[in-house]
């Protein structure tokens, strides 16, 4: 059986970073 | 007509598909709308996380690393925002734990690697994630985890704090032993307390109601007993607090109160196989002090003995108890200054900090010990009541 292609490490932002990527508006932001 | 040929289960893989424009959507009907106590309540436990990981699952299957950050990142964007908007709703904030943790077990179970695949079926090896490591993605779901416990316990922290000094100090539920004179009438039975004070049934009640949620949403057991260890770290040291600044809680039946009371507690815990959860042991404290104000203080045997038991109390919480005691009528004597000193000169090697209260918002340490599901992804129907009529099962 062929050996699994290593898989891609996807590096992650971390929370709060993400938190800037905010996919939509936040209705309750100020 | 094409003729609708139902699948059997066997032909699906575990995986949904959608489209990049319906992230939102999902998101949306399945974070930000759902209500615990609503559409939510029939799902099997961990549902959303099992969809959520489910559409994870295609999108890396695609080989398509865009869709898999863009889904990751607005899954844990609409958590946070929902925590944010209903955050002080225990039941909301112990969904969305039970789910975050389910869908961090998966990312872990379904990875490749061989630490978490020791207990899956060979099926559920298959359905492994083929193009993606997500260990990063992983640490920062266990850092949103995390949060979430933290908010959960201060929800529960929140509904607890009113019943405690009143359930576990104030109200009397063994009749008579404060040795106050029976009135004419016979005293309130001990479930009727005064409108507006709660008792100790109130506490357990409440106890068992969080417990059930929990139960409920899918929590692991493993964080069920740290949530639980907390909630008695809590009303242990809250009650102690309250019975060494006050004088009136300082007496030989107050002790006999408060030893019943953390009978009543561990017998909550046995009900509930919980023993073993580390809940009892934050209860030594108050057990010690309850005992303290019921044993005899005039000796140097009585010295002695004190200072063997109190050992998870400091000085100078002993000192506290001893100077507050109240005798309960004339016959007795208050402790005198000689014992104290006594006392006082026994401890005096002990290496303690001098702090007369405890923390009362001290939050121990939480871990989410990885907890793989034997649930199969290929079984998984979706409940038309989500609204998810645009995911295609594949």
């Amino acid at each position: 059986r062929p050996l699994p292609r290593p898989r891609i490490l996807l590096k992650a932002p971390t929370l709060a970073e993400m938190e800037e990527m905010n996919l939509f508006e936040d209705e309750d932001s100020p | 007509h094409p003729v609708n040929i139902p699948r059997r289960e066997k032909d699906f893989q575990g995986m949904l598909e959608y489209k990049k424009e319906d992230e939102l959507k999902l998101v949306k009907n399945l974070i930000l709308e759902l209500k615990p106590r609503g559409v939510a309540v029939n799902l099997i436990p961990g549902l959303p996380a099992y969809i959520l990981f489910m559409c994870l699952r295609h999108a890396d299957y695609l080989n398509d690393d865009q869709k898999v950050r863009s889904l990751l990142t607005s899954v844990i964007n609409s958590i946070k925002k929902i925590l944010k908007k209903r955050g002080d709703d225990f039941e909301t904030v112990s969904f969305w734990l039970a789910n975050t943790c389910r869908f961090l077990h998966c990312l872990k179970q379904y990875s490749g690697d061989e630490q978490f695949m020791k207990y899956n079926t060979p099926k559920q090896n298959d359905h492994c994630l083929s193009n993606f490591d997500l260990a990063e993605y992983r640490q920062v779901l266990s850092d949103l985890a995390i949060q979430i416990y933290q908010q959960l316990i201060k929800c529960m922290e929140n509904i607890l704090q009113p019943m405690i000094v009143s359930g576990m100090l104030e109200h009397e539920t063994i009749q008579g032993v404060s040795g106050v004179k029976p009135t004419g009438l016979r005293k309130r039975t001990s479930s009727i307390a005064d409108e507006g004070t709660y008792t100790l049934d109130s506490i357990l009640r409440q106890l068992s109601s969080f417990h059930a949620t929990m139960c409920q949403h899918g929590t692991d057991p493993e964080l069920i007993k740290q949530v639980v260890k907390q909630q008695f770290y809590i009303i242990g040291a809250v009650t102690l607090n309250n019975l060494l600044l006050r004088k009136d809680m300082c007496s030989w039946s107050k002790g006999m109160q408060i030893r019943y009371n953390v009978s009543q507690l561990e017998e909550w815990l046995r009900d509930k196989n919980l023993m073993v959860c580390g809940a009892k042991e934050t209860l030594e404290p108050l057990i010690q002090a309850a005992q303290l104000l019921q044993v005899k203080k005039k000796t140097d045997e009585d010295a002695e003995a004190i200072c063997s038991m109190c050992n998870t109390l400091t000085t100078a919480q002993i000192v506290k108890v001893l100077n507050l005691y109240t005798p309960v009528n004339a016959f007795e004597e208050r402790v005198s200054v000689t014992f104290i000193r006594t006392i006082q000169n026994r401890l005096r090697d002990r290496k303690e900090s001098p702090q007369l209260l405890l923390d009362t918002k001290t939050i121990y340490p939480v871990t989410f010990p990885f907890s793989p599901s034997s649930l199969a992804l290929e079984t998984i129907q979706i409940p038309s009541s989500l609204s998810l009529g645009f995911l295609t099962r594949v």
